[in-house]
């Protein structure tokens, strides 16, 4: 389960923020994943004071409203990597960033899709470069792209371009922190991340020993 | 029973937090960052072993505009259920009550009796609506809470509530679970011509795949 209370000081009128409040989860806690189980009780809960005076919000559109916007995008996302970072038996967290879909929508599943797979998790875990299991998860995330589109990269070493496999050096060493996974589709605009967790051993014992 | 706050934070370290780049200051804190807000994390009895805190209360000194994403899991605990019930009837809240230890999901009808009392007897003891106060829980799924303890602890938490930065961390502690860290942010920025500052706290290390709406 994962739970989040958020506050603010911003004045915004509840029917906006509640608009802004999903539009960050769906950037932030909705993206992450440690093993694929949607608990009974995730809730996030957000409140807001309106205490600091400022302009009061009654407009999505307005530029203050963009503003608190980009200021709850990032509180949920530096939470929710921080929920992803600490799953379950993990090493490193791991983020996947999806350019070139047709829309941000595309883009975020592509990259769930990725994060969730448990064969990418093990490679990573296995600090293997399986560049196939990374394009295996991209290409079963239900989103129509062509192969040949296809770039993945590890970090900053390009494994498979135009949906070529690349040559690469092995021993371009241990990736601690972040495991960055870079995928394109295309040439759209639309862009995603999402983040999860390698799978060690450590998750079976945590979970196995556990009893009810 | 209830453990003292300054003590609380020692129970597990403080995660590291990436915050996305932009034009806003990271600050120390997390959900007492704004302004308006209090938080406490106590020691309440209710896990099912050791005394890391278990019990947080999250408080605003006025009515807050209340917003909640909720798990698309058909089956939804109790405390899910009443929170949302609460934001269709009211569009403001004051406090969110949090425990940790058991989910109070899967728990039927004396789950939901259990969440209605608890909800209620805070509402009470802060002189509020009952709908005012929202609740989450975190835990054993298929137990029901511990009620007698946490309803014999709120005057404890409530006289624990402060808006210092141990508030907050304390608070962060007490809703963890199987996390190996606590997970608490803020940050600063300009909306319009003020200074606005965002801040929180979250939990979760298994079971995680969250589908809310």
């Amino acid at each position: 389960t994962m739970l989040g209370v958020i506050t603010t000081d911003a004045l915004v009128e509840a029917d906006v923020w509640r608009k802004m409040v999903l539009i960050a989860v769906n950037r932030s806690f909705n993206q992450i994943t440690v093993d694929g189980d949607t608990s009974t009780n995730d809730t996030v809960i957000a409140l807001a004071s309106g205490l600091s005076g400022s302009t009061s919000i009654s407009s999505i559109e307005c530029s203050e409203a963009r503003q608190l916007q980009a200021c709850l995008d990032a509180v949920m996302q530096a939470l929710a990597k921080s929920v992803a970072w600490d799953g379950e038996g993990a090493t490193c967290l791991i983020e996947v960033t999806v350019t070139g879909a047709e829309s941000e929508v595309k883009a975020a599943k592509i990259a769930r899709s990725v994060a969730s797979s448990s064969l990418v998790k093990a490679a990573v875990y296995g600090r293997d470069p399986n560049w196939g299991r990374i394009a295996a998860a991209a290409g079963y995330a239900g989103i129509p792209f062509h192969q040949n589109n296809l770039r993945v990269m590890l970090g900053d070493i390009l494994l498979m371009d135009n949906g070529q496999p690349l040559a690469f050096d092995r021993k371009a060493g241990e990736t601690h922190g972040t495991v960055g996974i870079y995928i394109s589709v295309g040439d759209g605009s639309g862009h995603g991340q999402a983040w999860g967790c390698d799978l060690s051993y450590d998750y079976v014992k945590i979970n196995a020993e556990y009893t009810t | 029973v209830a453990s003292s706050m300054d003590e609380t934070a020692n129970y597990i370290p403080a995660a590291p937090i990436f915050i996305p780049e932009g034009p806003w200051n990271q600050i120390p804190g997390g959900v007492t960052a704004a302004k308006g807000f209090k938080a406490a994390g106590i020691y309440g009895g209710l896990r099912a072993q050791g005394n890391k805190p278990d019990l947080a209360l999250v408080t605003c000194d006025v009515d807050a505009a209340a917003a909640g994403a909720f798990t698309t899991n058909m089956v939804a605990a109790a405390p899910v259920l009443y929170c949302k019930n609460a934001l269709d009837i009211s569009k403001t809240a004051r406090a969110v009550l949090i425990n940790a230890g058991q989910a109070n999901a899967a728990t039927g009808d004396a789950g939901y009796q259990d969440v209605l009392e608890c909800a209620d007897a805070l509402a009470k003891v802060l002189n509020l609506k009952q709908e005012e106060v929202l609740i989450e829980s975190t835990g054993v799924i298929g137990h029901r809470i511990k009620k007698e303890a946490l309803l014999n602890a709120l005057p404890e938490l409530v006289n624990s509530l402060t808006s210092s930065l141990e508030g907050a961390g304390s608070a962060a502690v007490a809703i963890t679970t199987t996390d190996l860290v606590s997970k608490s942010v803020a940050i600063e920025s300009q909306v319009g011509d003020m200074s606005v500052r965002v801040g929180g706290m979250a939990k979760g290390s298994g079971m995680i795949h969250p589908n809310m709406a």
